[in-house]
């Protein structure tokens, strides 16, 4: 026992720091090593090895239970197109990661159509073009720096009248601060409404993995303004681990759908949380 | 923020005759959180803190001499040094060009940076700029670098997507040396700093050219990655410089801190919009009193 006194005290130390370090946030790393301490009393774990494998077992089970029953998996519309929506602050990934669904939904059988709807960055709607060619799949333009809500709309129709199985929108970068652009999402979305009444069946929040504290900022404002349901976490190829997913979904209950692992049209899986918790730990 | 902290901290310690070992410790702790929270990295946060507690206890702190204040005033102090100098120029060539190579993380600012700073050399310094498009892996990289030279009417050197980026850079230069550009500046594809073979390539691009400034941009909103990302970077290039990116958000900007504390190069500019305008030099009290809330 005494032996496992000293696992606890510098072991839960040294657990607390690699939580902060892989950006969970002081407050959660407080929180999940005060109930991983007790649950590694619970089951008696005498080596650092078992401690281990409880604490993680422990946080899996404490990510799935701050969710409130969302789907894991992407909404779908019983009839129709679906439409998924992109949005996430600037160089998150969305174009990216567009691309790459699109591939996967295609590989599936499905018919896809890619909305090009940042009409404001340079080379914006070239580079989705790029991946609409690679990926074998359909794209709606807009002239540069013309109406992104017109491209949205013209997206919709086109998915409607053409029958295509699935619509993602991608939409400029912008920080969340930044009130007029906010509402310019939110006018997007309310484009997609009204065109099909239950779209977007999908808001997915694109995050950096290697964001700091003010992704929760980024999560809260971006639900605000457009009901985010659910997030996309990429670039964890890198050496970030995107703690902050875990006080995303404590407070907002915000599910990771899917996670980017690089800049391949392959590097999209779904998301994994025993994956994610052990990857904390690396 | 952490002036508020303190306040509250040091409130309890105004009505104190004197402050105790375990008052001075708590105040380290509202310290340490601000800073975390502020996404400084945790091992830069300890340093910081530790030096804060010398210094705090060396002064007058102990006999109670408005210990909340003289505490808030080292802190700021010890912040604001670390942040470097004001305003630090970029390196300049001694024979025309001046070379200047952007390196960073994915999506971190590079190329639009690129622009912002060939505006600023044209305006500030009458410059003829040329870029270098070097990113041949990113879809229409190069045509996004075009897009932004012409808003700034600045010509760019590419060679399209099939050819080794630093075979690009090597006849770039050619042509900067039959045109008297008086400035290279070379948008270089965004990578992990574990990409072992990106890395090389930067190395290599490095020893080709000689650049006058290596400038990691870093993207303001990063977390506690920062000291992994301006390490593996500077330790493989031994930058010039950093840019700060996206500092027109909310964060708090600890990434500043930690990289500072890590490389101690000096944060030369921050980008505080999309625009090619929205560039500035570092104001390192200003950087400061952000991270400090
Ligand atoms: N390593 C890595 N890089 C990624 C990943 N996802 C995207 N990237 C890269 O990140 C950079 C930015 O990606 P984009 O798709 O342009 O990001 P964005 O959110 O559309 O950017 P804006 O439209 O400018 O806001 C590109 O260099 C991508 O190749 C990932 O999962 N891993
Ligand atoms: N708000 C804001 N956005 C910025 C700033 N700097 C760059 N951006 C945006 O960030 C996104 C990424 O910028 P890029 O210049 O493409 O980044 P990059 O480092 O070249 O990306 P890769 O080449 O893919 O690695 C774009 O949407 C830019 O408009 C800034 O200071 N503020
Ligand atoms: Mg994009
Ligand atoms: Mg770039």
């Amino acid at each position: 026992l005494a032996n496992f006194r000293h696992v606890d005290e510098d072991f839960f130390d040294d657990l607390e720091d690699m939580l902060i370090e892989s950006d969970v946030g002081y407050d959660m790393a407080m929180k999940l090593s005060d109930e991983l301490r007790e649950e590694v009393k619970l089951e008696n774990a005498k080596s650092k090895q078992e401690a281990s494998n409880v604490i993680i077992e422990k946080m899996v089970d404490l990510y799935d239970a701050a969710g409130k029953d969302e789907k894991a998996d992407l909404n779908m519309a019983a009839t129709g197109p679906t439409v998924i929506m992109f949005v996430g602050v600037n160089g998150a990934g969305k174009t990216t990661t567009i691309g790459k669904m699109a591939a996967l939904f295609k590989k599936q059988g499905k018919k896809v159509l890619l909305a090009a709807a940042d009409t404001f960055r340079a080379g914006a709607t070239e580079q989705l073009v790029v991946w609409a060619k690679r990926d074998g799949v359909d794209i709606v333009t807009g002239p540069e720096n013309g109406d992104p809500a017109a491209v949205v709309f013209d997206a919709v129709q086109k998915a409607k009248k053409e029958d295509y199985d699935i619509l993602f929108v991608d939409t400029a970068g912008r920080l969340q601060n930044k009130v007029n652009l906010m509402k310019e999402l939110a006018k997007m979305k309310r484009i997609l409404t009204r065109e099909i009444p239950d779209a977007p069946h999908e808001v997915l929040l694109v995050l950096d993995a290697t964001t700091g504290q003010n992704a929760l900022n980024q999560a809260k404002l971006f639900k605000q303004s457009t009901d985010v349901t659910g997030i996309v976490l990429t670039k964890l190829d890198g050496t970030a681990r995107g703690g902050i997913v875990l006080a995303i979904r404590n407070e907002l209950h915000l599910p990771v759908k899917y996670v980017g692992l690089g800049e391949h049209v392959d590097d999209l899986q779904k998301f994994d949380a025993s994956d994610f918790v052990y990857g904390l730990f690396k | 923020g952490l002036t508020e902290r303190l306040q509250k901290a040091m409130e309890k310690l105004r009505r104190k005759p004197k402050v105790t070992e375990a008052d001075l410790r708590e105040t380290m702790r509202e310290i340490r959180l601000a800073l975390l929270e502020a996404d400084v990295n945790f091992a830069v946060v300890k340093d910081f803190v530790k030096k804060v507690r010398e210094q705090a206890a060396g002064a007058e702190v102990l006999k109670g001499l408005n210990p909340a204040q003289q505490i808030v005033k080292i802190v700021n102090v010890q912040l604001t040094e670390l942040m470097g100098e004001e305003a630090v120029p970029l390196n300049k060539a001694a024979h025309i060009p001046t070379v200047i190579m952007m390196v960073g993380l994915q999506g971190a600012g590079k190329t639009t940076t690129a622009g912002k700073l060939a505006l600023r050399l044209k305006n500030e310094n009458h410059a003829r700029p040329l870029f270098i498009a070097a990113d041949v892996y990113r879809p229409a990289a190069i045509t996004q670098l075009q897009q932004v030279a012409a808003q700034i009417d600045v010509p760019v050197f590419e060679k399209g997507t099939d050819e080794d980026p630093v075979e690009i850079v090597r006849q770039g230069m050619e042509v900067a040396k039959q045109n008297h550009n008086d400035y290279v500046i070379i948008d270089t594809a965004g990578r992990l700093q574990i990409d072992e073979q990106l890395m090389d390539e930067l190395a290599n691009i490095k020893e080709l050219v000689h650049p006058d400034e290596i400038l990691l941009v870093i993207d303001a909103m990063t977390g506690q990655n920062a000291v992994n990302t301006a390490q593996g970077f500077d330790d493989k290039l031994d930058i010039t410089g950093v840019v700060l990116t996206k500092l027109d958000g909310d964060t708090r900007g600890g990434a500043a801190m930690s990289i500072r504390a890590v490389t101690g190069k000096p944060i030369k500019f921050v980008g505080e919009g999309e625009k090619m305008e929205d560039l500035d030099v570092f104001h390192p009290d200003r950087m400061a009193s952000r991270i400090l809330g």
